[in-house]
C-alpha cells in the first residue's frame, strides 16, 4: 500500500 | 521546506490577515462571502486535527494555530459581530452542492481508509472549491472592493506557489501526492479569470467590475 508520508505541509 | 512553499504559506497568511483586518477596520463584511469563510474554517478544522496527534515543527504548529484562529475569528465577525453588514442576498451559492460530492469523493479516492486520512482528503478536496461562493458572489454583485481583490490574489497565489513547491519536491525529494496536486491544479484554475481581471484592472488602478 502507499506508505503514508508524514504530512509536513500546511 | 523550500522557498516556494515558504512564500506560499506567507501568501496564504497574508490573505487571511488582509481579510480579517479589512472586516475589523471597516467594521463591515460587505462583499465577503460568509459561506466561503465557513468552508475555509471547515477545511482547517478537518485538516489540522493532527495538531493533537503529531508535532512536526514549531513553524508547522504555530501556522496551523494561526490559520484556525483567524478563520474562526473571520466567521465570528461575519456572522455575529458585523452580521448587520453581511450581504446574505448575494451570498447564495448552494454549498451543499460542494460539501456532499467532496465528502463522497474523499471516501472513494484517498491514500488510506483511516479517519484522519479521510478527513485530510476531504479538506484537500474542499479547499479546491471553497472559493466558489466568493467568486459567485462577486459575479452576482458585478464588483469587488479593491482590498477584497488583494485578498483573493494572495489566496490564489498561495496554491499556485504550492504547485511549484510540488514540482520542486518531486524533482529533489521524490515526493509526490497526486491528491494534493490534482486538487491544487483545480483550485488554481478556478482563479485564472480572476487573476486576469486583477492584472488587467486592479493593478492599473481601476476598480474590479465584471461586465454585469
Amino acid at each position: 500500500a502507499f506508505e503514508l508520508m508524514e504530512k509536513d505541509e500546511l | 521546506m523550500n522557498i516556494f512553499r515558504l512564500t506560499g504559506d506567507l501568501s496564504h497568511l497574508a490573505a487571511i490577515i488582509i481579510l480579517l483586518l479589512k472586516i475589523w477596520k471597516t467594521r463591515s463584511c460587505a462583499g465577503i462571502s460568509g459561506k466561503s469563510q465557513l468552508l475555509f474554517a471547515l477545511v482547517f478544522t478537518t485538516r489540522y486535527l493532527d495538531l493533537f496527534t503529531s508535532f512536526i515543527s514549531l513553524y508547522n504548529t504555530s501556522m496551523k494555530l494561526i490559520y484556525v484562529a483567524c478563520s474562526y475569528a473571520t466567521v465570528y465577525l461575519i456572522y455575529m459581530k458585523f452580521k448587520a453588514t453581511y450581504d446574505g442576498n448575494h451570498d447564495t451559492f448552494r454549498v451543499e452542492f460542494l460539501v456532499v460530492p467532496v465528502g463522497g469523493l474523499s471516501f472513494l479516492v484517498n491514500h488510506d481508509f483511516s479517519p484522519l486520512e479521510i478527513l485530510w482528503t476531504f479538506s484537500i478536496y474542499l479547499e479546491s472549491v471553497a472559493i466558489l461562493p466568493q467568486l459567485f458572489m462577486i459575479s452576482k454583485t458585478g464588483e469587488a472592493e479593491t482590498i477584497t481583490t488583494h485578498y483573493l490574489f494572495f489566496l490564489g497565489l498561495y496554491r499556485a506557489l504550492y504547485l511549484i513547491n510540488w514540482i520542486w519536491r518531486y524533482y529533489f525529494e521524490g515526493f509526490f501526492d497526486l491528491i494534493a496536486v490534482v486538487a491544487g491544479v483545480v483550485q488554481t484554475i478556478l482563479y485564472c479569470d480572476f487573476f486576469y481581471l486583477y492584472v488587467t484592472k486592479v493593478l492599473k488602478g481601476k476598480k474590479l467590475s465584471l461586465p454585469a
